[in-house]
């Protein structure tokens, strides 16, 4: 474990935890993609399925049952809580999520670690994670207005990963076999897919206006 | 086992 893993980490947990605010907050989802939410749920089930198998130390195993309860219970929330899911922006959120996720598993029959079942569902789900977060980039520009806890949510989302590139970077360094190009590669993707919304959250920081994204 | 082939990382 490395500061620049650990600082990635908090920073996903910040995320999560910002978006469970949000939502019992305010009981409302809106801004929110659903589908996005669906996304990470899968994202996880498919990477942690050596949860019950692997034991690497607690830290990792306690996180990992985070991730896969908070991307569960945000979709069950959004989809049957009496008030959260008329609060959900269903006709905004509309992107063509079932493409990803075919495109990442093809992807991952195609570039992976080793052609076992484990490794192919890890690849598949660190490529779905790279996408993820189109739904909920493509609603917050449909919605125009972005909430502050909305904005802090997306703002934690794509920092964590720019936390990881670093972490990769420091092990890559320091140790001696450290190859780990798929989750690398897919990871800058994954940040990069931000770039616009970082200038504009930046930008909404500085001039202390409201985050709009342009349509 | 071969500590590269296992995630170490979440």
């Amino acid at each position: 474990m490395n500061i620049f893993r650990l600082a990635g980490d908090m920073t996903h947990l910040m995320s999560i935890l910002v978006l469970l605010l949000k939502i019992y907050a305010t009981k409302s989802c809106s801004g929110i993609s659903l589908k996005t939410q669906e996304l990470y749920a899968v994202v996880f089930l498919a990477r942690y399925l050596d949860l019950l198998t692997d034991f690497f130390s607690l830290y990792n195993t306690v996180m990992k049952v985070v991730f896969i309860v908070s991307s569960l219970a945000i979709v069950w929330c959004m989809r049957y809580h009496r008030a959260v899911r008329r609060t959900y922006d269903r006709e905004l959120d509309t992107f063509r999520h079932y493409f990803l996720i075919l495109g990442s598993f093809v992807l991952a029959l195609i570039f992976h670690e080793k052609f076992t079942v484990r490794e192919i569902f890890w690849a598949f789900s660190i490529y779905l994670e790279a996408v993820a977060i189109l739904p909920q980039l493509v609603l917050l520009q449909r919605s125009g207005n972005v909430d502050n806890l909305t904005g802090q949510y997306v703002f934690f989302l794509g920092a964590y990963r720019g936390f990881y590139i670093l972490n990769w970077i420091y092990r890559y360094f320091t140790e001696a076999h450290f190859g780990r190009w798929i989750a690398s590669i897919s990871g800058l993707v994954q940040t990069a897919l931000y770039a616009d919304f970082f200038y504009y959250y930046f930008l909404s920081w500085k001039n202390n206006a409201k985050l709009k994204l342009p349509a | 086992v071969q500590k590269e082939s296992l995630h170490d990382e979440l």
